[in-house]
């Protein structure tokens, strides 16, 4: 059976929120190392990948493999019955129907207890390869998403270009055009703002800002985002999460024709 | 013309 318990329920409410809009169905898969997720979109760009190491949770119990198949909008309307410093526990049976959540107050004696229908969930798994990434950056994510926000008002895709300057998100669209360099920068005051750019070699390639602004709703969970970008190979938008957890986002190059 | 090339293309089906 599985037994996780959260020190805090706005972790998982962040993480809910930050991928139900690229997808609606997916397979929680518990095992002894944690709770882990991957799923794409219903058009295939883009890819989520999302674990909760066994560490994040105290006490975290999963005897042997439980695929927990949960509908995003339905684990969403419950997990809005939680506050956000509640104590969360999940709870699965070995062979489950449902998936038992309870929330818990730590400063009153509340308890709260929900149980989610389980569906089957057939779903496609990818195999994503270690990539060494010709180029990575590392910065604020409040930055990321302010760029991806402004570029998107005036067009639908963006161009990234990585070289030894820095890196230049470009857009071109009906109104006109526009661009955003950064450069690689140390902030002595508060290392969140740094900019930190790792280059193997130049790269440039193309995306849709539409997803990338979706990625950005995933801001909340860690003050620091990370792009790894290779030529021709699905762009990877990583945030990090408590004990080595991770939310990643993977989305597909637009690639001329 | 430019397209959204699907993921799948580019990982292995694991």
């Amino acid at each position: 059976m599985l037994e996780a318990r959260l020190e805090q329920a706005n972790l998982l409410k962040k993480v809910v929120d930050s991928i139900t809009n690229l997808v609606q169905d997916c397979n929680f898969d518990c095992n002894d190392s944690g709770i882990a997720l991957q799923a794409m979109d219903n058009s295939h760009v883009a890819l989520v990948a999302m674990m909760l190491r066994s560490d994040a949770f105290s006490p975290f119990r999963c005897d042997r493999n439980i695929a927990l198949g949960i509908n995003l909008t339905s684990l969403t309307k419950v997990l809005r019955c939680a506050q956000n410093e509640d104590i969360l526990t999940l709870k699965a049976e070995d062979a489950p129907d449902v998936v038992n959540l309870v929330f818990e107050s730590a400063e009153s004696d509340r308890l709260s207890e929900y149980d989610i229908k389980l569906m089957d969930i057939d779903q496609e798994h990818l195999g994503i390869p270690d990539t060494e990434y010709a180029a990575s950056i590392t910065m604020p994510s409040a930055e990321f998403q302010r760029i991806t926000r402004d570029l998107l008002a005036l067009s639908e895709s963006v161009s990234i270009e990585c070289t030894k300057e820095g890196v230049k998100f470009s857009c071109q669209g009906d109104i006109g055009s526009g661009s955003v360099t950064l450069r690689s920068h140390t902030n002595v005051d508060n290392e969140d703002r740094n900019v930190s750019i790792d280059l193997s070699e130049p790269v440039s390639l193309m995306f849709s800002l539409k997803y990338l602004s979706n990625f950005c709703k995933a801001s909340g969970l860690s003050s620091r985002v990370k792009l790894s970008l290779s030529n021709e190979v699905p762009l990877l938008v990583e945030y990090a999460l408590p004990s080595n957890s991770f939310l990643r986002f993977y989305l597909a190059p637009k690639i001329g024709d | 013309k430019i397209f959204q090339t699907q993921i799948f293309k580019f990982f292995l089906n694991g």
